[in-house]
């Protein structure tokens, strides 16, 4: 839940 | 990846085809800001650099090698082509790009997830996206009458901000993520940047008639 959004957008 | 994320994609990346064939069929790019599109590079090539290192799906790497590339082309043609350049309003397009080029690489260094090469670029070209199209705007705004596919550029510019921002409060309903505030605050400005030109479009759209900005 902590886990910060992941970088995978363009 | 949801709707609006792919609509977003889809509406970026049919923005800068449309200038592309613009430039490419009618060998013309008046209207067309040279320094918006020498932002955007930049801003491509220093977000995209984890093209080598970092492998996140096959639709992803071909995204960001096609957005590379299609504006390295607007870019060179505007400065290459023996046509196309000649027809590029130089004496309208002033705006000082430089300044937002140091302006948010100094925010960058400041305002980063971690202080590191990789993590800075990304944040410079988070932020620099964000004002990337000041340029464009002051440019269309100096030449009044708007053509209609330079006007369609910066309509599908802006619907691709518009899509990205619902992809966001999507994500934040549906995974379990904690939100990026850089992307957060960085997109409603960069949307915000819009508003007044979609207003306009609207207007246009609405009666009927060309686009045309105020003074």
């Amino acid at each position: 839940d902590c886990l910060p959004a992941p970088k995978d957008e363009l | 990846m949801n709707a609006f994320r792919f609509l977003g994609d889809m509406t970026h990346l049919f923005s800068v085809l449309v200038l592309l064939l613009k430039i490419y069929a009618t060998k013309t790019c008046s209207g067309v800001s040279r320094k918006t599109q020498e932002l955007y590079l930049l801003v491509f090539v220093a977000r995209y650099l984890d093209l080598f290192t970092d492998y996140i799906s096959l639709y992803n790497s071909v995204m960001k090698i096609v957005f590379i590339t299609s504006s390295a082309a607007i870019v060179w043609y505007m400065r290459r082509h023996p046509q196309v350049r000649r027809t590029y309003d130089k004496e309208q397009d002033t705006f000082r790009h430089s300044v937002l080029v140091a302006a948010t690489f100094v925010l960058a260094l400041i305002f980063n997830d971690r202080f590191t090469f990789r993590e800075i670029c990304w944040a410079f070209s988070i932020y620099l996206e964000a004002v990337a199209i000041l340029p464009q705007l002051v440019l269309l705004q100096r030449c009044r009458n708007v053509d209609n596919l330079t006007g369609q550029y910066v309509f599908f510019l802006g619907a691709y901000r518009a899509f990205y921002i619902l992809n966001w409060i999507y994500r934040y309903f549906t995974e379990g993520h904690h939100s990026r505030w850089i992307p957060w605050i960085a997109g409603l400005v960069q949307t915000g940047l819009y508003a007044d030109f979609f207003y306009y479009y609207f207007l246009s759209w609405k009666n009927n008639v060309k686009l045309e900005l105020p003074a």
